[in-house]
């Protein structure tokens, strides 16, 4: 799960900000 | 003739296409044909770049913050066109996130399921969806904005100099087929929901999924283009072709992120990791 901690946000948020 | 739930399950995957990606086939043909008030910016060498990347930052890469921004400025050409191929990637991979919530029973898999169909598939789909902003000459950026032509990209440095070309090759023999949007958002559902992506756990369940969006695929082609019978094989064979171009793809920022100073976001880091 921790290897794909970003993934796993983007699943559970709508629209969260995902900056460079 | 169209059962009531795949008729249903065609217009949902249509609406929630258009809703959730910023461009689309239908967009971007605008753009391309020139039939816009407001054409694209062409880039084509070295100055149209640094010209488009004043004009067109924030498009290009969003709300980077500014102190990046200036020093973005002193990095070689290659390494800011590969960051500008970041950020479209971060901001389509997000979009595809959200498309994939609205795929009818998506969301009640497994968390840990979700996260694999995303990982294996959000690159195959990014693939299918550029296909709609190319044509031979080149590729749509930053919004309709911009415009790079293919042989700038062809005439950076190794290794960024093998990054677009196969995938302007796929999206020739890809447009070929002249899909339209309501097509390309069941073919982008039916990339997702993939049964066979490594380490998934509970398989019967996405391939009841797959099962019902290949149906509605196959109806709606016969629908949308009946004078074509052979485009629903010639279409499952274009996921084998993008399997194999993200293969590829992936080796090669392999390779860029160990001999480059080029930094991955994160977000990319997590989908290469481990993927094939």
């Amino acid at each position: 799960k921790e290897k794909h901690k970003i993934l796993h946000r983007l699943l559970q948020n709508s629209s969260s900000p995902v900056d460079l | 003739s169209q059962k009531p739930d795949t008729k249903s399950l065609v217009r949902q995957m249509h609406e929630a296409y258009l809703k959730h990606f910023h461009m689309n086939k239908a967009k971007a043909r605008v753009f391309l044909t020139g039939k816009t008030s407001t054409p694209p910016f062409v880039i084509h060498d070295m100055d149209t770049l640094q010209h488009a990347e004043r004009k067109l930052h924030t498009q290009l890469l969003g709300n980077v913050a500014s102190g990046d921004a200036s020093s973005l400025q002193e990095r070689e050409v290659e390494a800011r066109l590969f960051l500008f191929c970041q950020y479209a990637s971060v901001e389509t991979v997000t979009e595809l996130t959200e498309f994939a919530k609205a795929v009818p029973g998506f969301a009640a898999l497994d968390l840990n399921d979700q996260v694999t169909l995303l990982k294996y598939g959000v690159y195959e789909a990014l693939f299918a969806l550029l296909a709609s902003c190319m044509n031979k000459d080149g590729l749509l950026v930053a919004r309709g904005g911009g415009f790079i032509t293919r042989e700038f990209l062809k005439s950076l440095r190794k290794p960024f100099s093998d990054m677009m070309e196969p995938k302007f090759q796929f999206a020739m023999r890809f447009n070929a087929l002249e899909l339209d949007d309501s097509d390309l958002a069941l073919f982008v559902a039916a990339i997702i929901c993939c049964g066979d992506r490594p380490g998934l756990s509970d398989v019967s369940h996405i391939e009841r999924i797959q099962e019902s969006i290949i149906h509605a695929l196959r109806l709606q082609l016969l629908s949308n283009h009946p004078d074509n019978a052979l485009l629903f094989p010639k279409l499952l064979q274009k996921l084998a072709d993008l399997r194999q171009l993200v293969t590829e793809h992936a080796e090669l920022v392999q390779e860029i992120n160990k001999t480059e100073d080029a930094s991955l976001h994160p977000l990319l880091q997590e989908i290469y990791r481990d993927m094939y």
